[in-house]
C-alpha cells in the first residue's frame, strides 16, 4: 500500500483487508484542526476540490471488512461525506473483472483563493493532469516468483537492532533488487536533467510493493501480489510521459513496458486525462493500438466526467 | 535508473516493522485507491505556510491505523510525501 502527501491533495492506494473510507472522517477533522481548511457544507458533508475513489471488483470480496464487501455500501458511505457525487460501473459486470468509479463533482470556488502569478507558472501541470492505472490479474508464473522471497520474518518478541542502517534492513534491500532485477525503474525515459527516487519492499513470504518519485513531484507505484491462482499487479502513475521524456514516450510505450514484466493473462487499463488534446497518450490509446499479438481487445469505453475525460480498455490473452 | 544510495535517503524508516511482518494473510490483490484534492493545485492554498504536508507523520500514522495500515518508510522530496505502506 502507498500514501502520498502533496501541499494540496493526498493519494491513497491501500491493499489487502484495508478499510480506506474509514480514514475519512479524521483526516477532515485534522485538516480542518490543524491548517484551518473548513470545506463544510451546512448540511455537514464536505466539498473540497475533487474527490475519486476507485477500485477493480474484487477477487475475494466476502473476506473484505464492512462497507467494503459491497461496492453499492462503499457508495452510501462516501455520501454520507460528499453531497455531488457519482458513482459508476464500469466494464462488463457478469465476469467480475468491472471497475467502480465514485467522483465528486469539481469544487470551483477552491479555484478563488488563487495567487494568479503562481497559477500561471504552473499551468502546465494543473491542466495537464493525468494518471493512468494497469490492472493485471493471472502473471505469468516466471514473471510473479521474481516477487517472492521467503526471507526470515522475525517474531515481535525477538530484539531487533535499532543500530541497523537503512541498507541493512532486508525488506528494502530485497525490494530494491526486485525492482532492478525486473527493470521495474525503467519504465520512463527520463531527460538528462531528471531526478528519480525510489523505495520498494519484499515482503514476506511473497509480494512487493514500490513507490518511484520522478523530478520530486510525479509518482509511480506498483503493488504484486503473485500467489499461485490469484496473482496480480498493479501499475499507477501520474507522470506527464511526454514531458518527461522530452517527447520520446507516449503511455503505450509504457504499457508495454510494464506487460513484458508480468506478462498477465489479462489486464484492465484506465486513464484519466484533463486536457485530451495535449494528451498524445489519450489519442493513441483510443486508436486501434498494437499492444502485441498475445492480446485482444475486449472493452473500450470512454467517459465525460466533468472536467476529465475517462478510458477504459481491457484485453485478455489470445 | 536506480542506485543502491535509494536504500539509505530515506526520511523515515521502521526496522521493527520491517523485520516483523508478515503478509501470509494479504489474500487479496485489488487496491482501493482514495484521492482527496483539497485545492487544485499548490497555488491555490490561501496561506502557504500550511499545508498537507504540515501535518506531523505521528497524526498520518494515527490516520492510517483507521485504515489497518502501518507505515514502513517515508521518501521526501521538495514537493511530496510518498509513505510506503505495510499490507
Amino acid at each position: 500500500s502507498s500514501l502520498f502527501v502533496y501541499d494540496h491533495k493526498i493519494t491513497m492506494k491501500t491493499c489487502g483487508t484495508t478499510t480506506t473510507l474509514f480514514c475519512l472522517e479524521e483526516v477532515f477533522k485534522q485538516v480542518n484542526l490543524l491548517l484551518n481548511w473548513n470545506c463544510t457544507l451546512d448540511n455537514g458533508k464536505f466539498s473540497p476540490y475533487k474527490v475519486f475513489y476507485s477500485r477493480r471488483s474484487f477477487m475475494f470480496p466476502s473476506k473484505q471488512r464492512s462497507i467494503h464487501r459491497n461496492w453499492n455500501d462503499e457508495v452510501d458511505y462516501l455520501n454520507k461525506f460528499f453531497t455531488n457525487g457519482k458513482s459508476y460501473t464500469v466494464g462488463r459486470s457478469d465476469q467480475g473483472t468491472h471497475w467502480n468509479l465514485y467522483v465528486t463533482d469539481t469544487n470551483e470556488d477552491s479555484l478563488l483563493n488563487g495567487d494568479t502569478e503562481c497559477h500561471e507558472t504552473n499551468n502546465y501541470e494543473y491542466n495537464n493532469d493525468e494518471t493512468v492505472e494497469i490492472l493485471m490479474t493471472g502473471l505469468n508464473h516466471k514473471c510473479a516468483d521474481q516477487f517472492v522471497c521467503n526471507r526470515e520474518v522475525k517474531s515481535a518478541t525477538s530484539s531487533i537492532d535499532e543500530k541497523d542502517n537503512d541498507a541493512d534492513d532486508e525488506g528494502h534491500l530485497l525490494g530494491y533488487n526486485m525492482t532492478k532485477k525486473t527493470g521495474l525503474d525503467k519504465i520512463y525515459h527520463e531527460s538528462k536533467n531528471s531526478c528519480f527516487h525510489h523505495d520498494a519492499f519484499a515482503f514476506s513470504p511473497c509480494g512487493y510493493s514500490s513507490n518511484m518519485i520522478i523530478d520530486d513531484k510525479y509518482y509511480y507505484t506498483l503493488h504484486v501480489t503473485p500467489e499461485k491462482g490469484w496473482s496480480y499487479a498493479s501499475f499507477e502513475s501520474n507522470v506527464p510521459v511526454n514531458a518527461v521524456s522530452d517527447n520520446k514516450q507516449d503511455n503505450v510505450d509504457v504499457l508495454q513496458k510494464v506487460l513484458k514484466v508480468f506478462q498477465p493473462t489479462e489486464f484492465c487499463l484506465t486513464f484519466f486525462c484533463k486536457n485530451i488534446q495535449n494528451s498524445r497518450s489519450f489519442q493513441r490509446l483510443i486508436s486501434d493500438i498494437d499492444i502485441g499479438p498475445k492480446y485482444t481487445k475486449i472493452d473500450k469505453i470512454i467517459y465525460d466526467l466533468d472536467d476529465y475525460q475517462l478510458l477504459y480498455l481491457r484485453f485478455e490473452m489470445k | 535508473t536506480i542506485t543502491i544510495k535509494e536504500l539509505t535517503n530515506h526520511s523515515y524508516i521502521d526496522h521493527e516493522l520491517s523485520a516483523t511482518l508478515d503478509s501470509t494473510e494479504a489474500f487479496e490483490g485489488p487496491e482501493k485507491l482514495l484521492e482527496i484534492w483539497f485545492y487544485p493545485d499548490p497555488c491555490a492554498i490561501p496561506d502557504k505556510t500550511k499545508t498537507l504536508r504540515s501535518i506531523p507523520v505521528q497524526i498520518w500514522t494515527d490516520i492510517l491505523k483507521l485504515v489497518k495500515c502501518e507505515v514502513l518508510s517515508i521518501k521526501s522530496t521538495k514537493c511530496m510525501d510518498a509513505f510506503l505502506l505495510s499490507e
